[in-house]
């Protein structure tokens, strides 16, 4: 998916998510030069893949959007407009979610800051096989405390790519993925 | 000078305090007449200058006064001669006393002023918070391609909206990474407006083609890929988007895109690795020869550009997304899909709409978190937040505690999130949705979790399948 984070000097906070599902989507190519998505593949149909359950929420209909994991997330101050705003997006399909839960962790619990926050390792559990990915950058010493806690660990290099922007009163830093050697942040 | 000559204590005190200054005094055209008057003529010459021209004096000289009056030039002098000639010994200082004229003049002009005063800070105040930011002050933009970040805040300098940014940076993504989007794409943008604490989602995901079944997806796909076309929501979303919150014109939005597609721009490292994945792979002979000049992949930092895309967006910029969705380029993506064995059609195009919704969202532990709601999968964080909040995790926990009570988290997250789909075609999936936004639902399912043991996600919840890697 691609990404872009803005937080402007209008006050606006703009998150965007876009995709072609797949890489290159359908790799279908119109005479002028446009590629075509393949997004009817979000969506679940019986015998879409051996042993898998559809979800019937996500059966295919005319006219319907598919189960997506396009997830723009803007966080602000509960009360009055004083505090941490926050804009974060993450690439990789369902394991955004586990990316993004991870960042927001990272800032608003644990309150580290943002380029800290997005450079440490991460993982993601995946459900089918019951797994815990962890990232190049997740710490051996973390994996054997999860082995301990009984998840059954694998390496891989990256998981997802997040990025995002943080303003707290009037400062605003964008801070990329160290992961991505093309994701770049402009702040003024 | 004859009043300052005869002047008593008194009197001097009176011309100190004169507001005829001495200039105005002295270059008064100097008349014969001109003597020291007395208290009772400059009196009834005061009076004759109020009668101007009306009745006939008896007294000679001061009917000649009063007529040489009459041609003097109305200005200062004219005031001071005025005073000059009505100076008279008092007993007391005049403006020490309440003068009614003066304190009404005084009066009006403090009026004025605070009238004024008030005025401004009120027009100051209504501009601050309502009005359009007189500094360009901090913003920041983020994309994953630095070319396009670079456009983003180009757009920002040139006073463009937030929006305006996003919009030309994502357009600028679909050019230099086409293997993650582009205007045969979709997604979906969340806007926050700080000062209004308002936002709103526009979702232009890709829709299904109304002559699609499930049936038709039981052939095999790799024979038959335009099955797997949904109908671009892209340039719908972004010229939706311009609508609400544009602040600079569509045209000059689309057409800094277009430059990029024109002037030319590097080969990313991603880019290059996405090509170098395909090439070996089964694509037709068009992806080839757009992507894959001569069978190889370029490298990174190879100059690159799309002409082809820099005349779409060019005409997209001058006639609007018309062009796009019920024009030439609608037959052609139409045909070329129905080539490869789909089902797309023009009147496709013509149905697509964006769909304006409000997010969901949760307050997590003082912080307002806003997601994209279903059949997006920004639910689930707010369900794994949910979950997470109870523990009240800060960075005094130890990390092994954090970490296992996120995966287990995630987990319980991702499970539910696998059953969401499109509320508009399936009424169940709001209760799906209810249960996900539940902090009561949290609270229930944080007591599932153990804290030193681990369980597959089938202990918490039933599942459906994910598809791996799909964005």
């Amino acid at each position: 998916a691609a990404q872009v984070m803005i937080m402007g000097p209008d006050d606006h906070i703009v998150s965007v998510v876009s995709s072609l599902n797949k890489p290159f989507g359908s790799r279908i190519v119109t005479p002028s030069g446009i590629l075509l998505n393949s997004q009817i593949k979000a969506f679940s149909w019986p015998n879409k893949t051996h042993n898998s359950r559809p979800n019937p929420h996500n059966s295919l209909q005319p006219g319907k959007r598919p189960l997506s994991f396009l997830m723009p997330t803007v966080v602000r101050p509960s009360n009055g407009v004083c505090g941490t705003y926050i804009a974060v997006g993450s690439s990789n399909g369902a394991k955004a979610l586990s990316g993004i839960t991870q960042v927001l962790l990272n800032v608003l619990s644990s309150r580290k800051n943002m380029s800290d926050s997005l450079a440490y390792g991460r993982f993601h559990p995946q459900l089918e096989p019951d797994t815990l990915l962890v990232d190049s950058e997740f710490l051996d010493e973390d994996v054997e405390l999860l082995l301990a806690k009984g998840h059954k660990v694998e390496r891989i290099d990256v998981l997802s790519l997040v990025e995002g922007t943080r303003r707290t009163n009037d400062l605003i830093v964008g801070v990329t993925d160290p992961r991505s050697a093309d994701a770049s942040a402009l702040a003024m | 000078f004859a009043v300052a000559k005869d002047a008593t204590p008194e009197t001097t005190l009176g011309t100190a305090y004169s507001p005829v200054d001495y200039m105005s005094i002295t270059s008064f055209p100097r008349l014969p007449e001109e003597e020291v008057m007395q208290g009772d003529i400059a009196y009834k010459s005061r009076k004759d200058d109020d009668n101007v021209l009306g009745e006939q004096e008896t007294d000679p000289d001061i009917f000649l006064r009063s007529a040489r009056l009459q041609r003097l030039p109305s200005s200062a002098s004219d005031l001071a001669y005025h005073d000059t000639v009505s100076l008279r010994e008092t007993t007391k200082d005049p403006f020490t006393q309440d003068c009614a004229c003066q304190r009404d003049g005084l009066s009006v002009i403090i009026t004025a002023c605070l009238t004024f005063a008030t005025g401004v800070t009120i027009a100051l105040i209504i501009q601050i918070y309502f009005g359009d930011p007189q500094v360009f002050h901090q913003g920041a933009v983020v994309t994953d391609v630095a070319r396009c970040t670079s456009l983003g805040f180009e757009v920002l300098g040139k006073q463009g909206s937030s929006v305006d940014a996003a919009i030309t940076a994502a357009l600028c993504l679909g050019i230099v990474h086409p293997h993650t989007s582009g205007l045969g794409g979709g997604g979906v943008m969340l806007v926050h407006d700080i000062r209004k604490n308002e936002t709103r989602v526009i979702d232009f995901r890709e829709t299904a083609p109304a002559a699609i079944r499930d049936g038709l997806l039981q052939t095999n796909l790799d024979l038959n890929p335009g099955l797997l076309v949904g109908v671009p929501g892209m340039l719908k979303g972004m010229h939706h988007a311009h609508q609400l919150y544009g602040r600079i014109p569509w045209k000059n939005v689309v057409s800094m895109a277009a430059d990029v597609a024109r002037n030319g721009f590097n080969v990313t490292h991603e880019f290059a690795e996405a090509l170098a994945n395909v090439k070996d792979q089964n694509v037709s002979d068009a992806f080839r020869d757009l992507f894959l000049p001569n069978g190889q992949a370029p490298v990174s930092g190879l100059s690159s550009r799309r002409l082809d895309l820099a005349r779409i967006l060019d005409a997209i910029a001058v006639k609007g997304i018309s062009e796009f969705y019920s024009g030439n380029l609608t037959q052609e993506i139409a045909s070329t899909v129905q080539a490869s064995g789909g089902v797309l059609t023009e009147d496709d195009f013509g149905n697509y709409s964006t769909v304006l919704e409000q997010p969901a969202h949760i307050n997590y532990q003082g912080h307002h978190v806003m997601v994209t709601p279903a059949p997006h999968a920004g639910i689930g964080l707010i369900t794994a937040l949910n979950i997470l909040e109870g523990y009240n995790i800060t960075n005094q926990v130890p990390r092994s505690s954090t970490y296992h009570w996120t995966a287990e988290s995630v987990k319980i997250a991702l499970a539910l999130a696998s059953g969401l789909g499109d509320p508009m075609f399936d009424t169940s999936v709001s209760e799906t949705v209810s249960k996900m936004l539940s902090k009561a639902q949290g609270s229930l399912l944080r007591q599932m979790i153990n804290d030193s043991q681990a369980f597959p996600v089938s202990h918490y919840t039933p599942s459906f399948s994910l598809e791996d890697g799909a964005a």
